[in-house]
């Protein structure tokens, strides 16, 4: 049911 | 010097349900605007962000920025301690190793005083962009708590479908299938009904780990209601309120296409 992403390629660290 | 004192302390009870099995330990920021934490799940699937603003505390009083490093399980421990309509305050010093935690019972008849020792957490902050998102639906906290879990029992994957005037909750597994959808209400003022708001009416569909979804709805009792805000391809946003100057804020990484 899909592969979970991960929130790194979405936000990037400050 | 920080002291922050919040007649409602309740709120802190509920918010840190929300957030000890998701994180473990985080930073809590202390600065003249309120008080802050961020943090990421280990598998970095979902990110947690609680914002309580100054103006949630009847006294607040933050010299200079403070970090309070907190384990949460122990700050769980020590806030049951506190019954629900305790008052109470967080104090340290302007450069901590221990943060008190002082509760007085309503009618100031009970004082009770704890230390919580703070550890060095070294956690990346994430820097989180601005987004326009496709849909915005607002639903009962109650209702979105009851949705997952009902829906948890066929599979490990919740899909969330918003198109005009309706939002739609599935899962599929080896049991079965079910399909909960939810129209929006005429009058959207009241927090027993649901409001779906799109971006240019295109419809939206993502999938998301159930798990997650219910280690959010632990936060329940923060309010009356739940915004989901989603983006094709982006991170989904669950947010309960806190009162007007705070907020419980998830961000949970969608489930992609092999």
């Amino acid at each position: 049911s899909g592969k979970q992403s991960s929130l790194m390629s979405f936000f990037k660290k400050k | 010097m920080f002291e922050a004192r919040l007649l409602q302390g309740s709120i802190l009870k509920k918010a840190l349900e929300g957030i000890r099995e998701l994180i473990t330990s985080g930073n809590w920021e202390c600065s003249s605007a309120g008080i802050s934490m961020q943090g990421m799940d280990p598998s970095h699937v979902a990110l947690t962000v609680l914002m309580l603003q100054n103006d949630l505390f009847d006294q607040f009083r933050c010299d200079r920025n403070v970090t309070l490093g907190l384990n949460h399980a122990t700050f769980s421990k020590i806030l049951k301690c506190a019954a629900n309509d305790d008052i109470i305050t967080l104090k340290a010093e302007d450069q901590p190793d221990e943060c008190n935690l002082l509760f007085q019972s309503a009618n100031d008849d009970k004082t009770s005083d704890f230390i919580i020792k703070l550890t060095d957490i070294d956690q990346e902050t994430l820097g989180i962009p601005d987004t326009e998102y496709a849909a915005t639906v607002k639903v009962p906290s109650v209702e979105f708590q009851r949705i997952c879990r009902d829906l948890s029992q066929f599979g490990d994957t919740i899909i969330i479908s918003v198109k005009k005037g309706c939002v739609e909750f599935s899962g599929t597994g080896e049991i079965g299938s079910a399909k909960i959808a939810l129209k929006e209400s005429g009058n959207v003022d009241d927090d027993e009904k649901v409001s779906v708001e799109m971006d240019k009416d295109t419809p939206c569909s993502l999938s998301f780990a159930s798990r997650y979804l219910n280690y959010f709805t632990k936060a329940t009792s923060l309010s009356d209601t739940v915004t989901l805000q989603l983006c094709p391809e982006h991170p989904l946003v669950v947010s309960y309120d806190i009162g007007d100057n705070g907020s419980l804020k998830y961000y949970l990484a969608p489930k992609i296409e092999e």
